[in-house]
């Protein structure tokens, strides 16, 4: 429908793209879903949950720098494995990643998520949005918990999941790339194998779409995560300048 | 670049990421 960037693509190719990126999500993924079901029963006991909500706001902020950096090294390592990803100019491979491995961070969040205890994989159990209170930013913490619930709502396999995750990651429309045509036909072609699994997965015709509008609530979560950064950085400095992890300044303009 | 040493870095790696 795009005109000259609608690549011809047969289903063997589709297939194809398909498996490789389930694989480079499956490896990955940081932790494996039977890992996550193991571990589902242990939540934070009251006295855990309140010795988190007494750390000092700085300290807590930390803490979650360090864990968003290491789940993001993890989308690093998916991106590379995507087929095509590293044949994109370096500035573009750079630009994506900037813009959105934190929002596949959150995608995969959903893998993490408990929907019935309203809890999250966090520092070892399953959290729920009480644990964050020194962060000082209920309300993004209230939406990111919101956002996985409605994304696990959609009970979206892992080859679906990683099909999302690359669609997201090669969203053609970043401003700053170099060769946007290239990004466009690795997106789009991702976007017809995702289409292609969905079918074949009997599906409900509606999910694409579904999908495609979790894209503008993944920018505007990404978006409030970098103005609470700045209000944080505005009052503590020094701290994000010493203790926040290399990586997580260099994607967050911190 | 130098701007993004750290992502550079992760991209040439050909194996887990280095340590930050």
């Amino acid at each position: 429908s795009n005109g000259d960037t609608s690549p011809t693509v047969s289903m063997a190719e589709l297939d194809h793209q398909a498996q490789i990126i389930s694989k480079s999500h499956l490896e990955t993924c940081q932790y494996l879903r039977e890992e996550l079901q193991q571990m589902s029963w242990q939540n934070f006991l009251q006295d855990e949950v309140e010795s988190y909500q007494s750390k000092p706001r700085e300290v807590m902020w930390q803490l979650c720098a360090v864990k968003i950096t290491e789940a993001i090294q993890y989308v690093v390592e998916f991106a590379k494995r995507i087929d095509g990803f590293m044949d994109l100019c370096q500035n573009d491979q750079i630009v994506l990643l900037k813009a959105g491995s934190l929002e596949v961070v959150f995608v995969r969040m959903c893998r993490m998520f408990d929907s019935q205890n309203n809890t999250v994989y966090f520092d070892g159990k399953f959290a729920g949005p009480d644990v964050f209170k020194a962060l000082g930013c209920d309300d993004l913490i209230t939406s990111v918990f919101d956002f996985a619930k409605s994304m696990c709502s959609l009970h979206l396999s892992e080859d679906e999941l990683a099909l999302f995750s690359a669609f997201v990651l090669l969203s053609a429309d970043r401003s700053w790339l170099q060769e946007k045509l290239q990004v466009e036909k690795l997106q789009q072609k991702t976007q017809l194998a995702l289409q292609h699994v969905l079918q074949k997965n009997q599906r409900e015709d509606g999910l694409l779409n579904k999908l495609r509008c979790k894209v503008s609530a993944l920018r505007s979560l990404c978006s409030r995560h970098t103005e609470k950064l700045s209000a944080f950085r505005a009052v503590y400095p020094d701290i994000v300048g010493t203790h926040f992890p290399p990586l997580y300044k260099e994607l967050f303009g911190a | 670049k130098e701007k993004h040493k750290i992502l550079h870095q992760l991209l040439q790696n050909s194996t887990s990421p280095v340590d930050l």
